[in-house]
């Protein structure tokens, strides 16, 4: 089963078309592995990406570089589904 | 194992065999207003179900409802199985369910994507697509929502098959999409289709694939906005709704913007809510929450659809 430990999701919210075409960008850099969760559309809606753990300090650099806003809606996406599972076992029970 | 619908619990997430146990257990309890109908079989050949509400009648307009096409989505068979308990339990007493189920057909998918669901149980809970082999890649999978024959392989939507929206090698490759058009197009008196999905709050309609704005953008325009107030009037919850294409972005091949071009006018997406940031992991005891706030939007698009006959 994979596993998710350490992997961040990042709300990203983007102010003009230079920095949503640069958020776009990631989505072709495949070896970051980047999942997102909401896709870029336009300046001022969120943008939602899932980074592996391996890649969540490089990611935000780049955003912080370039002057990107974002925040981190998730620390540890691997806490969260334990949680969900403990819930499922908890209700079977 | 759950020992029957009425004790079924809708707080918690299901696997799918619980869901599929589940099915027969509400329709041996739902006094033949509710049937269990198998449309097709997946790639990894497990049957694909639809759940009959009729109260009788021959080829009687109907309506289609959707849930998780994009495996990862949980909050919404979960919410469709609260769904389909409140119709069974509200007619006969509610006058818009009375109503609507005297008139009209109701077919629920409650899990699209039975492959997808299934891998996201077992394998990786954030799987979206399909679990379907192509030619020429070994990456697996097409997300179903680019597949439909609506513009497809055009804009807003992956030609490469790693991508989370890859379109697929051709339309309607995918079994599970196959199922649903064979389905609609043969009943062939659907008057309403309707794709649910999650999260971000969001009631959208056609067009996804161009800017040009369908025949009945004004009448669309207005239904959705009556629907999310009622929505949010039950939990505050706020969604915005639109046209697809601007009111997130451009996507090609997606089932609603299909449907609407096959002459289905109430042709509708629903992104359910993440109130909280949880994204795909919404908690389960948002379950029900989001389960009351989205029956009451729907049956208000369900009540102007049984209102207004074309």
């Amino acid at each position: 089963q994979k596993t998710f430990i350490g992997d961040q999701v990042l709300r990203i919210t983007v102010n003009n078309e230079e920095q949503l075409a640069l958020v776009s960008s990631l989505q072709e850099q495949e070896h970051l592995n980047i999942d997102f969760w909401l896709e870029p559309s336009k300046p001022l809606l969120p943008i939602d990406i899932q980074v592996p753990r391996e890649h969540v300090q490089s990611v935000k650099a780049l955003l912080e570089f370039n002057g990107v806003s974002y925040s981190t809606l998730i620390e540890d996406l691997q806490a969260l589904m334990d949680e969900e599972e403990k819930e499922m076992v908890l209700s079977h029970h | 194992k759950e020992r029957n619908s009425q004790t079924f619990n809708y707080a918690s997430y299901h696997t799918l065999d619980e869901i599929y146990t589940w099915m027969d257990s509400f329709v041996a309890s739902s006094s033949g207003l509710v049937s269990k109908l198998q449309i097709g079989t997946t790639f990894e050949n497990r049957p694909i179900y639809v759940l009959r509400f009729s109260t009788g009648g021959v080829n009687r307009p109907a309506i289609w409802i959707n849930f998780g096409i994009h495996a990862r989505e949980w909050i919404s068979p979960a919410t469709s199985l609260w769904f389909a308990n409140k119709l069974v339990s509200e007619y006969g007493k509610d006058s818009s369910v009375s109503s609507l189920l005297n008139t009209m057909d109701l077919y629920l998918e409650i899990v699209t994507n039975p492959d997808g669901y299934s891998f996201t149980h077992t394998n990786n809970r954030m799987w979206r697509k399909t679990r379907s082999n192509h030619a020429g890649t070994s990456c697996k999978g097409v997300d179903p929502n680019r597949n439909f024959d609506a513009n497809f392989g055009g804009p807003g939507a992956s030609g490469n098959a790693c991508s989370s929206t890859y379109y697929g090698p051709y339309v309607n490759s995918e079994k599970e999409v196959k199922a649903i058009v064979d389905f609609v197009t043969n009943h062939g008196n659907f008057k309403s289709f309707i794709d649910v999905h999650s999260y971000s709050q969001l009631l959208m309609f056609p067009y996804g694939y161009t800017s040009t704005k369908p025949k009945d953008y004004n009448e669309l325009m207005e239904l959705s906005k009556k629907s999310i107030t009622a929505l949010a009037s039950v939990h505050g919850t706020k969604y915005r709704y639109g046209p697809i294409l601007t009111t997130i972005y451009q996507s090609s091949g997606s089932s609603i913007d299909w449907a609407y071009d096959q002459g289905i006018k109430y042709a509708f997406c629903f992104e359910l809510r993440d109130t909280g940031r949880y994204g795909f992991i919404l908690p389960a005891n948002q379950i029900i929450a989001t389960a009351e706030e989205t029956y009451v939007g729907l049956m208000e698009i369900l009540d102007h659809v049984r209102l207004n006959p074309y």
